[in-house]
């Protein structure tokens, strides 16, 4: 038997929201350290991680490790049936072909429940090394966001590169050429607004904006956003969920032939 | 001209 409940529905609505672009199909694999999905894109050129940790839910049973298969365009659509304000509850047999999904209203007047097929999927893992990185760059996710999109009108692909005190993303196209540098920040009030760029070496790396959009889809979830970048590795774009757990986002470069 | 590579290239299958 496997159940859980969440204060908020509004958190889980936009882990959906964050996921469902890029993938199609996923397992929630859930264990007593809470549920954690791992997926490929279709085209094998990122992959997508997410954790929710038992600790930031209001109640978590699991009596045995069970694999929910689910289709994310309907998990959305029935997250979507939840108002924000919800608590939600999700719940699963140990064999069961079902996950049941359990909206109450705040005020406990409305109990709304959906009944989801899960599905057999068979997902191939990838490990995903340890490592530390280069570069980590933590930026308002708003910001990050507005970089992507606005690139996209220049080109297919930004050039990233890192340099200490600041970072610079350029696209190049047929138009023209596109250049945003971003400074660190060196006084900030307010922890969301802030810039902060670490780095152990230089790096310059080009990555596919298609699907750095993609990733922006996580923005509601978090005020901040972090990229990890070493040479000619996956770049990371972390979104942590607070209290819960976190969407981690890994892009493989583009590089010279 | 830059090619994109799989994340296949730099993640194993467990």
């Amino acid at each position: 038997m496997f159940e859980c409940r969440l204060p908020k529905a509004e958190v889980l609505k936009k882990t959906m929201d964050a996921l469902k672009d890029l993938i199609k199909e996923a397992v929630w694999d859930v264990s007593a350290q809470g549920l954690s999905l791992q997926s490929m894109d279709s085209s094998h050129v990122s992959l997508v991680q997410v954790t929710l940790r038992t600790e930031g839910f209001d109640t978590f049973r699991c009596d045995k490790n069970i694999a929910l298969g689910v289709n994310m365009d309907t998990m959305q659509k029935l997250m979507k049936c939840a108002s924000n304000d919800d608590n939600i509850t999700l719940k699963s047999e140990d064999n069961g072909d079902l996950l049941s999904l359990i909206f109450e209203s705040p005020n406990g007047e409305k109990t709304s429940e959906y009944e989801m097929k899960l599905m057999d999927l068979d997902i191939e893992q990838l490990g995903i090394p340890d490592q530390e990185y280069s570069c980590t760059i933590k930026m308002p996710s708003g910001e990050f966001q507005r970089i992507c999109r606005d690139l996209s009108n220049i080109g297919e692909s930004v050039n990233i590169t890192v340099v200490k005190g600041g970072v610079d993303f350029s696209a190049k196209g047929d138009i023209g050429n596109a250049k945003i540098h971003v400074t660190e920040s060196s006084n900030v009030d307010n922890e969301k607004d802030a810039v902060t760029v670490e780095v152990n070496e230089p790096v310059n790396l080009t990555f596919a904006l298609r699907y750095l959009n993609f990733f922006t889809k996580a923005t509601p979830l978090s005020g901040q956003v972090s990229l990890s970048i070493s040479p000619d590795v996956p770049l990371v774009v972390a979104y942590e969920i607070e209290d819960l757990g976190h969407v981690k986002y890994f892009l493989a470069p583009k590089i010279e032939n | 001209e830059k090619k994109q590579k799989s994340i296949l290239s730099f993640f194993n299958k467990t």
